[in-house]
């Protein structure tokens, strides 16, 4: 069995695909098989891990069942494979908005390969559309970025209400795991605010007797990501912070937020 | 004629809300009748000014043709009126997209209105979708709010590169005015580098005998508007920074930016 989280967020800019990266990295850098796909157009997480575009397969191919997840699938560090986003993704919403089972695309198309990966981490483009959905179809559960703003606390109920209807329909294991505090600055009163707000949220819906939604269990992961410029620097080397910055904050930020993700998953 | 600016920028979290907000505040208190148009399903510039949703038709029903735009503005300041975003808009992508004319339902519904407004901005959503081309349609000219990072830099080429089909396409008249450096963080040495990069890229546009683009007279908007967060904090309250913290360098890199609107408006 796989691990599978999407990394969902409607807001634009909280810090979904540099968590998508430095969460595979991290996992894939203890040692197991991890698989990263780019589901957003602007292949950020592609460019971000150095990917040259064009080596293999897309994910648009994969989607549309024109090419297969195993071909598509392309090591790029040890333990870390990508399905890379191209250009041809920005069609996938119009294109295929009238496909039948278009919500279960992705997680038909990577069922064959999900055997080889321990963990697969899916990074979406900041919108509810069919490309988030097709990652909600396909994950066991959600994490969602998040910078601690006051704009983006407001999407958070959205975010949870659109987990629900696909909990609901087609994808009933789907669980929301929690938030990822993300370009965190503590300092502020806003933050602390914006947290307080999450934190109180989560902790009611945990309480006995409330109803029983996809984010009963969920909570605020710690550490919180702190703000930390080399995590913005390492894209333009195609390197991750891992490589490129290794005692910077934002490495260990996403190295302890890795380890925790593994000691859930082998007590599970 | 009015001066219709289009904010926009496919890549997430950039400042594109909190621009078109802080401009169309600024150039209102200067006087010049203004009209915001929230065209993101997120309805955060609504949010940001404290509006209450459902108080007039919104922007949906205009684009349908349901309601008038003379029926949806509403007075929110001194000098500026919103057409808000409500939660109907998510929908508008997939069900308009077989539409006729779908691309300039906005132009079409918001041209009666448009004698009543010196300055019209339009907020758009992190994408390259329905609801953005509409913007582009109705607009002569795109301000591209933008942070000075390398994922946000790698998506100007195909924000151009749509702003030109526009302008070859539905909209001959669609120029790009610039750039604005948003949550601009001066001292880091990645953010002059992107900011050198993007100088010269428009420096060479500009030049003699360069191809004549819709960005050949644009440029990189002066001030920067520097991180503060003050500017994170006054949608909380559905206040702009101009009424928060009218002393924030918030409010005074945006008051100098609307200024500079207003001026060049004046030169035409
Ligand atoms: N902890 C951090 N400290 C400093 N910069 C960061 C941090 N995390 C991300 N960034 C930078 O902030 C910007 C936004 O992050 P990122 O692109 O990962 O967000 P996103 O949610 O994937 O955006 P989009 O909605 O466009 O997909 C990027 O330029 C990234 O390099
Ligand atoms: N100069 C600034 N300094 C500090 N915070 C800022 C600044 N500008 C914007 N912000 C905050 O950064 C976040 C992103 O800004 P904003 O929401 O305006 O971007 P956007 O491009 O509209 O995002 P989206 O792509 O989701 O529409 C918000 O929480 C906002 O309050
Ligand atoms: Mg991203
Ligand atoms: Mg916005």
């Amino acid at each position: 069995v796989s691990r599978v989280i999407a990394l969902m967020n409607q807001k634009g800019g909280v810090g979904k695909t540099t968590t998508t990266v430095h969460l595979a990295a991290a996992v894939a850098a203890m040692g197991r098989p991890t698989l990263l796909i780019d589901l957003d157009p602007q292949a950020h997480a592609t460019l971000h891990l150095g990917a040259t575009p064009g080596a293999a397969p897309s994910v648009y191919r994969v989607l549309t069942g024109d090419a297969r997840a195993e071909d598509a699938a392309r090591p790029l560090r040890s333990n870390l494979w990508l399905i890379a986003s191209e250009t041809d993704l920005a069609a996938a919403e119009a294109e295929l908005a009238a496909e039948p089972h278009r919500e279960t695309m992705l997680a038909r198309a990577i069922a064959p390969v999900l055997p080889r990966f321990e963990f697969v981490f899916i990074d979406c483009p900041p919108s509810l559309g069919l490309l988030t959905v097709n990652a909600l179809a396909a994950a066991r559960e959600v994490l969602a970025p998040m910078q601690a703003h006051f704009l983006a606390l407001q999407g958070v109920g959205k975010l949870l209400e659109t987990v629900r209807l696909i909990a609901a329909g087609v994808n009933p294991r789907l669980r929301v795991g929690g938030i990822i505090l993300c370009m965190h600055e503590d300092s502020t009163r806003l933050s602390k605010e914006v947290v307080a707000d999450l934190e109180s949220f989560f902790t009611q819906a945990r309480a006995e007797g409330a109803e029983d939604t996809p984010w009963k269990s969920a909570r605020v992961y710690r550490p919180a990501v702190r703000r930390n410029v080399k995590l913005a620097e390492c894209p333009s080397f195609g390197q991750t912070v891992f490589e490129y910055a290794p005692a910077a904050s934002g490495a260990s930020d996403y190295r302890a937020l890795g380890e925790t993700l593994v000691k859930e998953w082998d007590a599970m």
